[in-house]
């Protein structure tokens, strides 16, 4: 199955 | 001081609905320029985005930047007491604990204008639907009360106090992106398909290609797939289907996360969807003139 990811991967916290 | 009526009170309302059971505490940030809300689910898959521009409000006020934290169940259950015809004003001091949510029923301008009218509306020739045949009516309206404006007002204003707490939310800063797809379509249409989806898996797959966009999911029941082609020449703009695309892509989501989205179907008749390869979906509904509502979900990506 594909892994669902967060989207802390994609995205930087301010 | 933060003062803010909406007249369409219903749309606060929706906007709670849609995102409680996403996420249980957030912040709504008011500026002088708009109300926001961001907040990611727990599990930090989703993120849901909220904006109401000032103009939107027939009455803004915001002296200051304030943050008001709030527990979403609990603004839900405050907020089914208010009708879907009411206004909503919300107020809140600079450094108090509490949101005020003040419900008026539609009837409230007519009581103002019973006061304005009210002397001088008595006996005189007013013609049909005028203001001063309102009067009237208010008038034997509060005959059979046995009150006066007064009661009528207390009746047909609510106030509710929400305590507020503090939360350190964490803001996710999300770069301007050019999506490669850009699909529009009627919401409704949308929230068939993921609720009919979910019956045969939780994964789904979206794929836009020169022929349309495909929604397939694969189970252990059996598989689906519904292709949508573009319709932009129906009669109603709320039943046209808009494909922008750059280059075809195909991305999976859970379908549980894109459930609990499409709890925002009522706010319009609208969404659109922004897709780019192996970047998160955004699930756009636009509320009218006044602002939106959006949903960023990450993808299940194979590794």
């Amino acid at each position: 199955d594909p892994r669902q990811f967060t989207l802390l991967k994609f995205y930087e916290l301010n | 001081m933060f003062e803010a009526r909406l007249t369409s009170g219903k749309i606060l309302k929706q906007l709670i609905e849609a995102l409680k059971d996403l996420v249980q505490e957030a912040n709504i940030d008011c500026s002088d320029d708009e109300i926001s809300i961001q907040a990611m689910d727990n599990s930090h898959v989703s993120l849901v985005a909220v904006s109401l521009r000032s103009g939107g409000f027939d009455h803004f006020r915001c002296d200051r930047p304030l943050s008001l934290g709030f527990n979403a169940t609990n603004m839900g259950k405050i907020l089914k007491c208010a009708g879907n015809e009411d206004a909503i004003t919300l107020k809140a001091e600079d450094d108090g604990d509490s949101l005020s949510m003040v419900f008026e029923g539609p009837n409230q301008d007519r009581i103002a204008d019973f006061g304005e009218f009210a002397r001088g509306a008595r006996g005189s020739d007013s013609p049909p639907g005028s203001r001063r045949e309102k009067c009237w009516k208010i008038d034997f309206n509060f005959a059979t009360m046995r009150g006066v404006g007064v009661l009528v007002v207390i009746f047909d204003r609510k106030i509710y106090e929400l305590k507020l707490m503090d939360i350190d939310s964490e803001q996710l800063g999300i770069p301007d992106t050019d999506y490669k797809v850009t699909i529009q379509m009627p919401s409704g249409e949308f929230q068939r398909i993921i609720r009919d989806m979910q019956v045969l898996g939780d994964t789904l797959s979206i794929s836009c290609t020169k022929e349309g966009v495909k929604f397939g999911v694969q189970g252990d029941l059996g598989t689906g797939n519904v292709l949508i082609r573009q319709n932009a020449h129906a009669e109603k703009d709320e039943d046209r289907v808009m494909i922008e695309m750059e280059e075809p892509v195909e991305l999976t989501f859970a379908l549980r996360y894109l459930n609990f989205f499409t709890k925002a179907t009522n706010l319009g008749p609208t969404v659109i969807l922004n897709m780019s390869p192996d970047v998160p979906i955004v699930v756009e509904y636009p509320i009218g003139e006044t602002g939106h509502i959006k949903y960023y979900l990450a993808p299940k990506i194979d590794e």
